[in-house]
This record gives C-alpha cells, sequence and structure tokens, in this order.
C-alpha cells in the first residue's frame, strides 16, 4: 500500500493521436504534470485528501486546455455555465454547486456548500450569492472566454450538429 | 470535466469533479459533475471516484455510487465495480472514463472512449497518459 496517492483526469473523448499534435500533446502533457504536482505536494507533506484533490483541480480549473473553469465550453446562450462537486470520505460530508458564472473555481464553491452551510448544493444565482458571501474569488463572466472555444461554439450553432470532439467530458 | 481522487497518509479518501459538458448545451442543462454519485463519490473504507463523460448516461446509471457499492456489498475490485459500471453506461449509449483509490490504495483509470487525460503521483513518481493504448 503506498503512503499516499493522488489521481487525476482532464476528460475523456475522442482523443487520438492522428487529432494531437506533439506540441498540443506535450501542452496537455505539462499541464496534467503541474496538478499532479500541486496535489502531491499536499499530500508528501502530510496534507489531508480532501486538501489535495481540490489543490490538483484547480490548476485544471485555471488552465484553458480543460474543459473545467477558464476556456469551458461555451452554452447556446453564450455564457459560461460551471459545476464543481467535492466529497470527503471520511464522514460521507458532501458539497457542489450547478450552474454558477461568476465563481473563478467552482470546487472551491463546492467545498465552501460542504463546510459552511448545512446543505449539499446549490445552483444558479443562489450558488454564485453564496460563493460570494464566502469571500470566493469572483469574476466576469466574459473571464472564462477563450477564442477556441467562442470558435467551437460558432461552429455548433452554424451547422446545428455537434461532433464527438464537442463533447469534453 | 477534470477531476482528482485521493489516499492520504491517514488512509482518507477524497474526490471532487468539476465542470464539464458540451459545447452550445442548453443553458440551464446540468450533467453530473455536480451530482454526488453520479460524477463524484468517496467512501473511506472503500473507494473513491471521479468520472467523466456523457453525463446524461452517468446520472442515469449513478456510476461513482455504483462503483463504491459492488466495492463494498459484493467484495469486487475496484476494475471490476468501474467496468460494469461503465459497461452499463455503454449499453445504454454512452461513454467516458472513471478514476478509482480504493482503501488499499490501489488505482484504476477505466474508460470505453478513444482516450482520457490521466495521471497518477504517489511517492514513487508520477505517471500520466492521454491515449487509449498509453
Amino acid at each position: 500500500m503506498p503512503e499516499w496517492r493522488l489521481v487525476i483526469h482532464g476528460g475523456a473523448g475522442v482523443i487520438t493521436r492522428d487529432g494531437m499534435s506533439p506540441e498540443m500533446e506535450a501542452a496537455y502533457t505539462a499541464a496534467l504534470e503541474t496538478a499532479l504536482e500541486a496535489g502531491a505536494d499536499v499530500l508528501r507533506s502530510g496534507g489531508s485528501a480532501l486538501d489535495a484533490v481540490e489543490a490538483a483541480v484547480i490548476p485544471m480549473e485555471d488552465d484553458p486546455l480543460f474543459n473545467a473553469g477558464y476556456g469551458a465550453v461555451m452554452t447556446a446562450s453564450q455564457e459560461h455555465e460551471l459545476d464543481a462537486s467535492i466529497m470527503d470520505g471520511r464522514e460521507r460530508n458532501a458539497g457542489a454547486v450547478a450552474g454558477v458564472k461568476r465563481v473563478r473555481n467552482p470546487v472551491k464553491a463546492a467545498r465552501a456548500v460542504m463546510e459552511r452551510s448545512e446543505h449539499v448544493m446549490f445552483s444558479g444565482d443562489g450558488a454564485d450569492t453564496f460563493a460570494e458571501g464566502q469571500g470566493l474569488d469572483m469574476v466576469d463572466n466574459s473571464y472564462f472566454y477563450t477564442e477556441r472555444r467562442q470558435n467551437a461554439l460558432e461552429r455548433v450553432l452554424k451547422n446545428r450538429q455537434r461532433t464527438a470532439e464537442d463533447r469534453h467530458g | 470535466t477534470v477531476g482528482a481522487v485521493a489516499i492520504d497518509k491517514d488512509g482518507n479518501l477524497a474526490a471532487a469533479t468539476t465542470t464539464g459538458g458540451m459545447t452550445a448545451k442548453a443553458a440551464g442543462r446540468v450533467g453530473d459533475s455536480p451530482l454526488i454519485g453520479a460524477a463524484t463519490y468517496a467512501e473511506n473504507g472503500v473507494c473513491a471516484v471521479s468520472a467523466t463523460g456523457h453525463g446524461e448516461y452517468f446520472i442515469r446509471v449513478g456510476v461513482a455510487k455504483t462503483i463504491c457499492d459492488r466495492v463494498k456489498l459484493a467484495g469486487e475490485t475496484i476494475e471490476q465495480a468501474s467496468e460494469t459500471a461503465l459497461g452499463e453506461v455503454a449499453e445504454l449509449g454512452g461513454d467516458g472514463g472513471v478514476i478509482v483509490i480504493g482503501a488499499d490504495g490501489t488505482f484504476a483509470f477505466v474508460f470505453n472512449s478513444e482516450g482520457m487525460y490521466r495521471g497518477v503521483v504517489d511517492p514513487s513518481g508520477a505517471r500520466t497518459a492521454i491515449y487509449g493504448d498509453d
């Protein structure tokens, strides 16, 4: 049994060698390594699994390569709606947010729901308001915008057809 | 979608999953990411799961909780339980994957999509992979 261990994913889907340039592959690998190290740093120093999963997710929420946080896909209404959940195995305590639009890091909001409310899930404006009240970093919805996702949205709206590549986990 | 599962020095388990979805999804559409039991679940002594994939199918199967329950109640390994749960997703027409850590620290990447961005780190070092045959 290992002293500690962290496992991450950055989404699943139509991910093939044919569709990936060496530069993109290197970028994804580096981003995964950054997330792993963020979580490993917590566990290596004796921190909790809960702190580690949050620490590992945050860099991926901040990296436009992944469909989470900054760089997440856009809705048909040309906005970003973000979701997150977190669960602590010790007492099966859990927290989640759905459809937030202004919380920079939704995983932090999910943890705040778990630790600072008597509830498990907040959604929509109420979730944003709760997160703001907890002092979390709030941003304008435009913060999550990337040209890559805008182009994908325009293509889907124009063609009225999604490809497998438009699903991102 | 992105996610993480971990076991710490005290044997505690945790899981987190965030965002996801498809381009031009309907406003207000909620996938599996925020749903405890679908994409995220953790129970000490059993396992921790984070999922990614076609969310509606993961919700209908209750993938994360199904995996933990099969480990807990049927005594399956995390791989067996994950393959069964993802098999149910596939039967319904969905695809995706899960990352799992067991109470003994064993881990599994199980997915029925072409690839999954993934990685693991422990005191022996870090490894990453992207494609299905990595």
